[in-house]
């Protein structure tokens, strides 16, 4: 059974907790103010109001056994960055913390914290992409090593369909999607492409030309495929 | 060449203002802080320096024909929902709003915000998923609709290849991974159980009974199949 502790009850902090709480896990939730304690009580497995940054007191309350703990004290920098420091002293094996900016970024990184997110930042690069490429895929990171991305087929699988490309075993990439333009008249009778994607095609699907694909990989797969 | 307006150079508006800018689009910076549009001048096309409360000032602008307008004054939320009702009522396609609270939230989907964001909940979710299911996938939301999940293959696969499965077909939902456990001697001698994911498994892979999949589908195939 996983067992984690939250620091810090904040937005995140608390979606961290619930998320966590919901799937099973026991979670540790800790947190000054009295009044987020109580709200979360049932919530959590332990909610305890102490100051994270009263080292025996986190020790009696059991971090050192976690499998992994969550910074989230937000706006208050030398807590966070003070919070961080210790549990990788006291030893706890995996430490996320939330920065605040990017200065609060770079010196939890040269605290050693082995993830730091940095909600903001990240929501942003994501939305303005999705507004840039907004039919589909954030063209993420789904695994160390493995991307989504989109490319022109490769020559030799235009004109086939999904089963005779066999895409996997010569490429060792999979097709999740393909994206093709259709020409339509829009509302001012004007001549006008309209794109339509197929997400899970069928096997029998053909690729045509004019088709992009949306495939997953591991990246040195990809970039072979990219040409 | 796409064009957009970001309102409100919070953290997360200056990222997706960034992001948009460094990827070649045209961005309309807006925000009353002087010091933030003198920041940010030479990172967009307009930097701004207005309350975008004022419907004039921000027709003046040319708010109404960009292709999408990201609203993230943050803390104030009557700005942020009056704000976000003005552009709609203009005519702008395409509005996202970034939500501080669940209240916010609410509010944001009943004034018609085409999509709302709200960083500190959707990361949170991420983080606690990943803590849970370290070795892969944040079983994210890949295109509005279709998600990617870990479950347990329907019986009738278990012992099939891929090929054999026929699971785009026969599930609508296409494999793109496999977990297996290995057992294995741990370092004290202690039988241990070792996980191993193969991402974008060949087609003559075999399913074994205890495997997970790790499949992307459409949620009512993903439900369907969930049981
Ligand atoms: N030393 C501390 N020990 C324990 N909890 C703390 C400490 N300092 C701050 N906190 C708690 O951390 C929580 C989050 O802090 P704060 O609201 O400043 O961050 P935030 O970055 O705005 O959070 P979020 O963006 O996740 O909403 C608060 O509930 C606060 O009581
Ligand atoms: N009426 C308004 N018109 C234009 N800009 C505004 C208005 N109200 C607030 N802003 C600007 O919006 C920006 C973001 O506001 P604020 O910092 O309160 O939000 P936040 O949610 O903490 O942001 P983030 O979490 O993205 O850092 C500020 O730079 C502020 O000057």
């Amino acid at each position: 059974m996983s067992q984690f502790a939250v620091i810090g009850a904040g937005r995140f902090g608390e979606s961290v907790a619930r998320t966590l709480s919901e799937k099973g896990s026991d979670v540790i939730l800790i947190d000054t103010d009295e009044e987020k304690i109580r709200d979360l009580d049932d919530v959590v497995t332990h909610a305890l109001q102490l100051d994270a940054t009263d080292e025996k007191a986190i020790k009696a309350a059991g971090i050192e056994d976690v499998d992994a703990a969550v910074v989230s004290v937000g706006r208050d920098m030398e807590a966070s960055v003070l919070i961080t420091m210790l549990l990788k002293e006291m030893g706890v094996r995996y430490v996320v913390a939330k920065a605040t900016s990017e200065a609060h970024y770079k010196i939890l990184t040269r605290l050693g914290a082995d993830r730091i997110v940095f909600p903001e930042r990240e929501t942003g690069v994501k939305v303005a992409n999705s507004l840039i490429n907004p039919t589909i895929f954030d063209y993420l990171e789904v695994a160390p090593g493995y991307n989504i991305i989109e490319i022109k087929p490769p020559r030799e699988i235009v004109g086939k369909s999904l089963e005779e490309a066999k895409v996997r075993s010569t490429y060792g990439v999979d097709i999740i999607a393909i994206k093709s333009l259709h020409p339509v008249l829009d509302g001012a009778g004007e001549s006008d492409l309209e794109e339509e994607v197929k997400i899970v095609p069928a096997a029998d699907e053909i690729i045509r030309e004019g088709d992009t694909i949306i495939v997953i990989g591991a990246e040195k797969d990809l970039e072979r495929l990219r040409g």
